[in-house]
């Protein structure tokens, strides 16, 4: 299974 | 001018014990407000976010928004040097390049103090949006710290799976499977150990047990824990930090290759 960062579900302010 | 004081240093060492295996620095953002931190870990695969009320402090001035980068190894080290009944007053003047810690003794007989250069973190600030979760979970921390450490032994993940009944916790490996199951509570004595789960959906979800085991360092914090958890976002671990504030961390589930 892979492990997908954080930053991907969360919009930069 | 900034200045915030706790009548105690356990507090502030058990927060640095709390983000320091995950950050090797991090920017504590101050306002009137308090005092907020947030950061990816060094993989960026998890997030922790803290946040310190300024009402929980026993003294607290913030003239000016302030940004403090600090190593963590480094504040670490200095904490290291307080005992934990001494009073913390930490202390920087505004646009500084250093922040000061100052502990006192209960008796006032022995002042230190200890100066530490700030650093200049470029982080990115991350918006967090506010989730309506399929299913929380409040547990008593330890028991949650123990059943990652146990179930770390026999795989790489953890499987959780909540539902109206109870949640499970699963692992399967080399060894063989392991599967624990805590059902809700009812009529118990003492509120910090109980167990509640507020279903609206059921979930399965697959964590790293790497990073839950990471997040449960915040466990002296707390008596209790709670993991909010919907399909396809990140899982919350909330420790709440009594009169002052809390602690959470956020880690995606795994996929499928």
């Amino acid at each position: 299974m892979a492990q997908p960062s954080i930053a991907s579900y969360f919009n930069t302010r | 001018m900034f200045e915030a004081r706790l009548n105690n240093a356990t507090t502030l060492k058990k927060i640095l014990d709390a983000i320091k295996d995950l950050l090797n620095e991090g920017t504590f953002d101050c306002s009137d407000s308090g005092i907020q931190l947030q950061a990816m870990d060094n993989s960026h695969v998890s997030l922790v976010s803290l946040t310190l009320r300024s009402d929980g402090f026993d003294k607290f001035r913030c003239d000016r928004n302030l940004s403090m980068g600090m190593n963590l190894g480094s504040m670490a080290k200095i904490l290291k040097c307080a005992n934990n009944d001494d009073t913390v007053t930490i202390k920087a003047q505004d646009n500084a390049d250093t922040v000061t810690f100052m502990f006192e003794s209960q008796n006032q007989e022995k002042v230190s103090d200890y100066e530490m250069k700030l650093m200049n973190l470029d982080q990115e600030h991350l918006g967090i949006p506010e989730t309506d979760y399929s299913c929380v979970v409040r547990m008593p921390a330890m028991e949650f710290a123990r059943i990652c450490r146990d179930l770390a032994q026999f795989s790489e993940s953890v499987v959780i799976c909540c539902t109206k009944e109870g949640v499970k916790f699963s692992a399967s490996g080399d060894v063989g499977s392991a599967n624990v199951k805590l059902a809700q509570t009812f009529n118990v004595d003492k509120e910090e150990e109980a167990i509640v789960i507020e279903m609206q959906e059921p979930v399965v979800l697959t964590f790293a047990c790497r990073y839950l085991n990471a997040f449960t360092k915040a466990t002296p914090l707390s008596n209790q824990v709670q993991l909010s958890m919907s399909a396809d976002v990140p899982l919350v671990v909330e420790y709440r930090i009594a009169e002052l504030g809390h602690i959470r961390y956020y880690l995606a589930p795994k996929i499928e290759d």
